[in-house]
């Protein structure tokens, strides 16, 4: 049978950043990723939800091998962006399932919410695509998450 | 020459809701969801960011014809999910840049975000994958973010 979703993959070597309170204005997303690029930082997921006030929190992810020079990137731009706060999180694995199906299936991110939830495992953050859904979660619920939602779609049989 | 960003995309017809202060607790999103494909309701983006204390908030975006049938749902959902607030923006529009080269590349999301800050749009949210990188702005702002993007990624050149 044709399976609505082909795999789930899992990443455990990213790391992520919250810039807690950027100020919510045009031109400010720019300055954090340009400054990122500017020294080859290649960044995964960008995720940036409903703002509060005039602030908002922006999150991204990279490899774990750049942590240390973003970290100071970072940390060097708090002034100049006026940021409130910098968090990052090296306890992180992106799980997420892939699939050419899901955009015109209703209940596909649903049934992956359904089974980390079934595993006890929280979805801290979430971002999606046509034929990608991808949950952040705690780096050590990621072997149970992944063989929650092998269960979930049934990946394994052959 | 071959372009890393091989197109823009616009939708207008996207509208938005965000429910605020969900408990972030296993077993939430799912909830959320699952009522929505229950009643054949197709999901586009999902997002959600850091939480504080023990809650977070989740977006999600529908086509505008699902908008009435989805915000009952969601009223209905208040004291089972026990949400603090339901907000819904029908004025959105879900400006993308498309291009298989992204993911190998720092700095495509960076120049996203600069065409959108030189056009003064703000953006209110961000979702990406490695195809593709997704800003939610308000739909009066649409054909100027497109156009700062068209000139910034040279789009319109044959
Ligand atoms: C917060 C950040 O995304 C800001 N709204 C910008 O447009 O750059
Ligand atoms: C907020 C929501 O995503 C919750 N953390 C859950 O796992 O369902």
């Amino acid at each position: 049978k044709v399976n609505v979703v082909s795999g789930v993959t899992c990443n455990k070597d990213e790391v992520k950043f919250t810039l807690l309170g950027v100020p919510d204005k045009p031109g400010i997303a720019s300055k954090v990723f340009s400054e990122l690029a500017e020294v080859g930082i290649n960044v995964d997921m960008i995720i940036q939800n409903i703002h509060y006030n005039d602030v908002n929190d922006i999150t991204f992810t990279i490899d774990h091998e750049d942590f240390e020079q973003a970290h100071s990137i970072l940390e060097e731009l708090k002034d100049k962006l006026n940021y409130r706060e910098l968090i990052s999180d090296v306890n992180v694995a992106k799980v997420s399932i892939v699939g050419a199906g899901m955009s015109t299936n209703p209940g596909v991110a649903a049934r992956m919410f359904e089974a980390l939830g079934r595993g006890e495992v929280n979805i801290e953050m979430i971002s999606t695509s046509e034929i990608k859904v991808s949950c952040l979660i705690e780096e050590n619920e990621a072997d149970q998450a992944v063989e929650a939602i092998h269960n979930e779609f049934e990946l394994d049989e052959e």
